[in-house]
């Protein structure tokens, strides 16, 4: 099952 | 004091067509230098980023810097109030509870002025990093939406898989599959023809992406006839247009992985 992790995963939070 | 001055509405029509579907609303950050905004879908799992430089305006003015929160519904319903041609002044005070926006026709012997609500929105920023990306793809912008006009009559998911040789954007789905090939130019130049792909490699890199957040990029589609994107493994790939000698949209969208 294909599954996408949220932008703030790879980037970090201000 | 917030003001700027576009010459044409048309510029300022594109760029709110191209995010307004990803973003319903969406804090305009304005400073010295020039607006900047930051935004995700509901889902988080894309992020619009706008910048547009002070020096691309044909005046700009912002005292101090401000940070509006505007509905991108709102706005883009006064903007088509706007001739294409129209100048167009977007201004608001220090504490202001609207953007006023107005409109200036070619003869200048009409013009309209609007004002749309500003809203306070509480959003997550996330910081985007400087990175190297192992492959980037060079092509035309609307050979880039076209491909994904294609791709979705198959399938709700695309693979980019970049390699010295070119571009391959493959789909699959219950009636079947395809998939496009874009052949690396060296140069592109215009014996080339404008429509030419280039592909700047140092390592060959793939991603699965959801078709219909691209389908949303490719509605930037008529703001630079180039799309550049960026793939790296394990991070977002990245969706550049470039608006003329003023700034850029960027989106960033994070790859379907299998769980």
């Amino acid at each position: 099952r294909n599954c996408q992790r949220q932008i703030v995963e790879y980037f970090g939070e201000v | 004091m917030i003001e700027a001055v576009l010459p044409q509405a048309s510029l300022l029509k594109k760029i709110i067509e191209a995010i307004k579907e990803l973003v319903s609303e969406a804090n305009f950050d304005f400073s010295e230098t020039g607006i900047r905004l930051q935004a995700m879908d509901k889902s988080h799992i894309a992020l619009s980023f706008l910048h547009l430089r002070n020096d691309g305006f044909s005046e700009y003015r912002c005292d101090r810097s401000q940070t509006l929160g505007i509905n991108l519904e709102s706005f883009s319903k006064v903007l088509k109030c706007a001739a294409n041609d129209d100048q167009v002044q977007i201004k608001a005070t220090d504490k202001a509870e609207s953007l006023s926006i107005s409109f200036e026709s070619t003869a200048k012997d009409r013009v309209s002025e609007f004002n749309v609500k500003l809203m306070d929105i509480d959003i997550d920023s996330v910081d985007v990093p400087d990175m190297d990306y192992q492959a980037t793809v060079n092509m035309s912008s609307q050979e880039f939406a076209r491909i994904v006009r294609d791709m979705m009559t198959i399938g709700e998911a695309i693979t980019i898989d970049a390699t010295k040789q070119g571009v391959k954007f493959s789909t699959s789905g219950d009636a079947g599959e395809g998939n496009i090939l874009l052949r690396h130019r060296k140069t592109i130049d215009e014996e080339d023809g404008p429509s030419s792909t280039s592909v700047e490699i140092n390592e060959p890199v793939s991603h699965s992406l959801a078709l219909k957040f691209l389908a949303n990029f490719a509605k930037a589609a008529p703001l630079a006839d180039r799309v550049s994107i960026n793939l790296i493994e394990d991070a977002p790939v990245m969706f550049e247009f470039k608006i003329s000698d003023m700034g850029h949209i960027r989106f960033y969208l994070a790859p379907q992985i299998e769980e």
